[in-house]
């Protein structure tokens, strides 16, 4: 098997579509994304109590690219952007693949 | 005299469901009940109330001439900026409350509450009232000139602190005056981005699509049969979510400043007084019904629940939505509710419904 | 003449929507259809049910005297307790069953299923079988009854277990007496704990807001429109999932003892006999209508499927949920729902409808 | 005369509301409107409309001699199968589309759509046109002679090719003849195998239901109190997802070729006049309804949406899904629906409604 | 980068709020949460059948820590207080995370 | 604790049922799965649009095993098996666990 990295962001649904943007402007091949609940430094959020217009939602992101470089400086950029007004964290972690092929741009 | 006026009136409505669900689901959340409705249910109910909202507005638009319309419109976009522009004065100024949080905090208070607008109108039509069937076509124009006057003034202000010296008030009259002529950043664009941000959002394009479809469709049938039919029945569900929510936000609240919490009771009060005395000032001018005028009242006193906050955390994503969201749903709904019977009594004393 | 006529008024019965959805539903999931109600909706329609069954309860306990509710709520919670008993002398017992799986199961078979009562509520209207409106304010009664009992049963008993020697018989008759005053680990503090649980869990306590709103304040209109005249509709909805869940139940049962299957099918059978033979007694002395004997009768063949299992799990974590959400949900509840029409075909003869 | 008269039937028709939702909703769409009903609330839906149609027909069915059914089934079937081969002629065979996708794309088309055909029933309510209450029960017969039909040829057309030399071209012919006893690979448990796939779709099992519930068990009074009641006002809001979804597949379908884009458009007219033609035979001789033959037109011109894709994933894995998905309900569904009026003003020109 | 662990408990959603509880006293500054389905030694669970009333309904947990040893702590506290009436798996795994300070607390 | 492998597969709703059983047959003692949403190169996909009956909604499946080569052969096979004509990727990584009895058949 070939070795990756996968780089995970768990942060708020509302930025969902700017986060994913960021990820794929970084060369990743795709990324999925899970509705989660949780807690943090801001207080619980929850993915499904009614109300609140969806602000309080979580999502947790996930995108395995070639190398741990890349994945490093996708995450460096969704930080920059995004955790100094939203809630968030994020993490990289070495996964290995079979087909480098597919996550290659 | 008008106190236990009111204060009886206050009572028999509590008895009325839309009034006793709303307690009922503070009374459960406080209790610690685990009883939820689930999420989509919720979206679904909300979906459902703004199109019978939006359809019966446009049915009644259709027959109605436009100066009719023309003359509250302008007295609830007018409403929403002067309720921020309050907030502004008094909130945003308060020492432990940022600025940014405070100018957000107005504009949802500027905003409307669609369950808020529809607790009203279920009031009113089981007292007999009439109003006008416009009434539910009001509610982007205050929505709208809210929200986007929240936005640009806070944006304004970030900026003027980010420029560090002050540039001259001149700018911050121009603003007013133009919405997008304003000072560095605040163009036009910006103005349009925000426009169209709120027009998108779930809760105004299904009450403008339900405008459409009355005026352009002949939706009548299935208006009668199914919309109307339904609306009592799911608003006191939604009732009974809005009391469960607001106490869950309650608890969210002590972690904040104590002005949110005094803003929170007070301001729907004052926000509500400014909309009943608009909407009276309007009833002498056009002739604008009783009904009208309790229900504009309510429009301006409800804070922004489901189509406010999402605008406000793309927007201003400085402010936390912790504090404005909190107290709109944790204070400013709840207390606008149960303030609705106010309305009525002042109306039948003022000018008579 | 009794079997002929049992038999002819289950035929006639089975083409009633009630029992016909649920047969139905049955037959999809054994034929392997992959027909999915969402959780949700099925949410939802549990949430209404339970109003509507409180709501209706509290606007007739209004106008009732308390007294007539008070000898039917206490036979209810009589019933609960006896069910728990005779579960805890026959299936605790049995080989292959451990303690613990038997009492929670015992439990469940004591407490009440929202389903199974509004579907009989649902089968009396349908034949103009009238019934006192306060039905639904015993629920709470028994369920609670049952699953305290149970839970406090099977506390005692895992304690005596721990502690190896026995420390005589008179801590359990105690126990049974005062509920709080038993021997060791069983404290006040636990029992208090049992209760608010299961008052807090979502069917209890949107069972007793619908009681508090029917009671306080005047939600007749919002009842007539909305709850009254969705309940049958959002039945069969209810009956078809139900019918669909025991099926998928049905095959987890094939795991667990034999003594689960034979106790599933034959103990709502002799519970509701129980709870018949009560509520003729009730009759006689208060004059309690047929159709509450035949509810009454219902309601203890009934075993919890929606409020029971979330309050075991949290009490009773070594019983095995399989095996007590199994039989309930796999063969309690069909059972119970199917022999409806024999409650009523008793009290036709028994005591005249 | 004609077009005049398409042209203003086309405009009032416009304003009923079931096509007017589906026009807002496709507005909304184009206009970025984040509204959206949640996905829960739109399988319940789905779910309602089928139990809805599936009683009805299963309550007409009791009263109708199956003499007056079988015709109509027999042509719904031969429709079914004859929109699959007029595909695989022409959609197949075109350049820039797999003869797999092709394939996939004829069975959606050849299938029927419970939304396009619940649109027509509300139609012809709204405008009293009568129709056999039997419809409903066509559905099954269109649906799965086409899904079969398109299964069992593109797997045929796969083999051969993946046996590279031809076999001869009786194989092909017998298989069209007796749709199991075809060539290598094709046999009975493959067809058996699709078919109970096809019963076991959600959509299918719910009409299936129905039906059996309408004919077997007295639903009726739980029919007209529910089922009847919401189904005008559940349409309009399926309508209106409908015309959203159709919206964001439009999107899908620029990556596809242009053939698709083409067939999407012409083939629901296409397959519509089919449809009306054979209606129109069995009106010469059965008697068939003129709402019949326009609500058969419907049926031939929709193309499934909700249980063709899932059972086309699992047995052609092949095609792409993105295409056949796209196309049906990017471009099928919403020309079929607005394609309605077209065949109501010819069953009005040509046989008198 | 930083490393870090992350920890993982699959469980039944009836005791989220347990487990959180000894989460955030072992030490960690928030978790995240996702409703699951699976099958495992007690037979299957899902997230969203209707009926059952919510009790064979999974959880997946995750919350990463500072450090190794704080993780491993907080899984077998988990491990001893439910693992043996409730059903659930428990695991931990390497991350790399970017700001520590948001880790500690 | 002792070292053990994780499989991720990421793949269509609509094969859940026919990639569980490879991974119990490939000797896994259970396995956990999550709806998801995302993009590849086959497009958008996400877990809850109304509309496109299930065919479009992903995936998420992850199942511990004892060793690496087995979580290797899973994968293989899995991979062999569908993703010829189904979208979806899958990934391996190294976890660490409490009781390694849980996950060897
Ligand atoms: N230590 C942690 N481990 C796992 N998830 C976390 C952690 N801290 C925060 N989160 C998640 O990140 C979200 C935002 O965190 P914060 O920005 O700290 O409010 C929370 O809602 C959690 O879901
Ligand atoms: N080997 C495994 N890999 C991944 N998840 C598992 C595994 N075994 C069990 N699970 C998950 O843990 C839950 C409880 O497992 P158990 O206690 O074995 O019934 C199951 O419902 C699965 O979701
Ligand atoms: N690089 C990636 N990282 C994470 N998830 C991915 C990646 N590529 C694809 N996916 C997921 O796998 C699914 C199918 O991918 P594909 O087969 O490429 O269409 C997508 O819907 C994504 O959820």
């Amino acid at each position: 098997m070939h070795s990756a990295t996968k780089l995970v962001i768990i942060t708020e649904r509302s930025i969902l579509d700017g986060v994913t943007a960021l990820i794929v402007e970084g060369g990743a091949t795709g990324y999925t994304h899970v509705d989660a609940g949780g807690q943090g430094s801001r207080g619980k959020r929850s993915s499904n109590r009614p109300g609140i217009g969806g602000v309080m939602g979580n999502v947790k992101i996930e995108a395995v690219v070639a190398d741990h470089d890349q994945a490093e400086a996708i995450v460096s950029r969704v930080a920059e952007r995004y955790f100094e007004h939203y809630s968030g964290i994020a993490y990289v972690e070495p996964v290995e693949i079979l087909r480098p092929h597919k996550f290659k741009v | 005299d008008i106190v236990v006026d009111i204060a009886t009136t206050m009572v028999a409505q509590l008895q009325k469901p839309t009034l006793a669900f709303l307690i009922g689901g503070m009374l459960l959340a406080a209790l610690g009940s685990k009883l939820e409705v689930p999420e989509p249910v919720y979206k679904f109910i909300v979906v459902l109330l703004l199109l019978k909202v939006g359809i019966g507005a446009g049915i009644s638009v259709r027959e109605a001439n436009l100066l009719e319309l023309a003359v509250p419109a302008v007295g609830a976009a007018l409403l929403g900026i002067a309720i921020v522009l309050l907030g502004m004065k008094t909130l945003a100024r308060w020492k432990g409350v940022s600025p940014m949080d405070g100018m957000a905090t107005a504009g949802l208070f500027g905003a409307v509450s669609a369950s808020t607008l529809a607790a009203g109108m279920a009031m009113l039509d089981a007292d007999g009232i009439a109003y006008e069937g416009f009434i539910g076509a009001l509610y982007p124009f205050m929505d709208i000139a809210a929200l986007v006057t929240a936005i640009v003034l806070a944006r304004l202000a970030a900026e003027r602190k980010a420029a560090a010296s002050i540039e001259g008030g001149g700018a911050a009259t121009m603003t007013l005056g133009g919405g997008g002529r304003g000072g560095p950043g605040i163009d036009g664009g910006m103005v349009r981005e925000i426009l169209v941000d709120t027009f998108r959002s779930p809760a105004i394009s299904a009450l403008v699509l339900g405008l459409a479809l009355g005026i352009f469709a002949r939706p009548d049938s299935v208006y009668e049969s199914f919309y109307d039919v339904l609306f009592r029945g799911l608003l006191s569900i939604l009732m009974l979510i809005m009391g469960m929510e607001a106490w869950a936000r309650l608890a969210e609240l002590r972690k904040v400043a104590h002005a949110y919490i005094l803003y929170g009771i007070a301001a729907p009060l004052v926000h509500g007084a400014l909309g009943f005395a608009v909407g009276v000032a309007i009833h002498h001018m056009t002739g604008f019904s009783g009904g009208g005028v309790v229900l504009l009242a309510v429009m301006a006193a409800s804070s922004s629940d489901i189509s406010g906050p999402p605008t406000l955390r793309g927007a201003l994503p400085e402010a936390n939505p912790s504090s404005y969201v909190g107290t709109s749903t944790g204070l400013g709904t709840p207390v606008a509710i149960l303030s609705i019977p106010l309305w009525i009594v002042l109306a039948e004393t003022v000018i008579g419904l």
